[in-house]
Parts: structure tokens; C-alpha cells; sequence
């Protein structure tokens, strides 16, 4: 574990708390992609399979335990609690258009030709691009609440310092993962254009307005 | 180089 990794990890945490956060206190999942949150529920489902099978710390398990029940709940509140709330009409990205190349892209490229390799490597591919549905919404609608920014800002910034924890490993651990490593600097990237926004606009005390 | 390591990673 290295810093990069920690701080990382805190980030996802400090995502999807705010996430939860916003839901709760506003009572409302308005602005918020119900698909983005459903293909992450699906990332960590086909990540963390080996969560009983293979006990790294219990850091590790506590975290994994937290991610999987937090998206699968953060679900469950846009889909049946809150749905009167979900603006449906904005969250028309097609998920077939990111489940079906990242699933066909997991059988051709992967390091082990095996059942949990492939999840594990459909799962990498998946959350790279699994927030476009929300961005895409957010293009859509021209604007985002300012706590749904915070978390966008956060759930961006947590794969940013993993790629600081890659370079990390690679120099003093000698470990290297490729597939990880690239598919970590794709889902950076998409958020890029977000992070711009978020610091010229959210951090001067501004609403999220994408131009028009 | 080891790539099975990063399954120590969230």
C-alpha cells in the first residue's frame, strides 16, 4: 500500500459518500444517471467475486464490502425509492454501446483466458467508461447539482492518483499491469474536459453550466 | 513482472 493508493481509495470512498449524501438530504437522484450507477454496481460485482475466496487484508474486504453495498443501494434508491425524482428523459445513453465492447474486448485481451480473469478484466474495461452516461446526461441537461460535481470531481480524481500508484509499483515494486494502467489513463482522460469545468467554474463559487 | 499482483488493489 502506498499513498497514492490510500489517497485514491479515499476519494472513491469520499465518491460515493457524497453521492449517498446528495440522495439522502435532497431527498432526490435528479441529475443523476441511474445507468452510470448500474454498470459501477456491475463493476465491483464482476471485480470482487474473489472477495471470500481470497482475503487480501481487512482493509481490503471492509472496502470491497463497502463499494459493492453502496452501489448496489445508490440503485436501489434511484430505481424504486427515489424514482419519481429520476429524470429518465436525460439518461437515455445506450449501456449495450459500453457492456457489449467491453465484454468482447475482456475475451480477446486479458492475461489468463480464464472465467475470473476475464470478469476481473470486463470489469477494468467497464469502469473506464462506465460514468459517459453520466457526463452524457450532464451534456444534455447543460448542468449539474454542485454536489454531484464534488462527487464527479472525487470519483474522477481517485483513478488519477491510481495511475500515481502504478508508476509507484512500477519503479520501486517492479509490478506493472497494462491492462489496468491503460484503461486507467482512458477513464482520466474522459474526465478531463469535467475536470476543467469544475475547476474554472465550481471552485469559484459558480453552478457547474456547460455552454450552451 | 507480475501483472496477478494488482488483484491486492480495489
Amino acid at each position: 500500500m502506498n499513498a497514492f493508493r490510500l489517497v485514491g481509495d479515499l476519494c472513491h470512498l469520499a465518491a460515493i459518500v457524497l453521492l449517498l449524501l446528495k440522495i439522502w438530504k435532497s431527498r432526490s437522484v435528479a441529475g443523476l444517471s441511474g445507468k452510470s450507477q448500474i454498470l459501477f454496481g456491475l463493476v465491483f460485482v464482476t471485480r470482487y467475486l474473489d472477495l471470500v475466496t481470497n482475503f487480501v487484508s481487512p482493509y481490503n474486504t471492509i472496502m470491497k464490502v463497502f463499494f459493492l453495498s453502496s452501489s448496489i443501494a445508490t440503485v436501489y434508491l434511484i430505481y424504486t425509492k427515489f424514482k419519481a425524482t429520476y429524470d429518465g428523459n436525460h439518461d437515455t445513453f445506450r449501456m449495450e454501446f459500453l457492456l457489449i465492447p467491453c465484454a468482447l474486448l475482456a475475451i480477446v485481451v486479458n492475461h489468463e483466458f480464464s472465467p475470473m480473469e476475464i470478469l476481473w478484466t470486463f470489469s477494468i474495461y467497464l469502469e473506464a467508461v462506465a460514468i459517459l452516461p453520466q457526463l452524457f446526461m450532464i451534456s444534455k441537461t447543460g448542468e449539474a447539482e454542485t454536489i454531484t460535481s464534488h462527487y464527479l470531481f472525487a470519483l474522477g480524481s481517485y483513478r488519477g492518483l491510481y495511475i500515481m500508484n502504478w508508476l509507484y509499483r512500477y519503479y520501486y515494486e517492479n509490478n506493472f499491469d497494462v491492462i489496468a494502467v491503460v484503461a486507467g489513463i482512458v477513464q482520466t482522460v474522459l474526465y478531463c474536459d469535467f475536470f476543467y469545468l469544475y475547476i474554472t467554474k465550481v471552485l469559484q463559487g459558480k453552478k457547474l453550466q456547460l455552454p450552451a | 513482472q507480475d501483472n496477478r499482483s494488482m488483484k491486492d488493489e480495489l
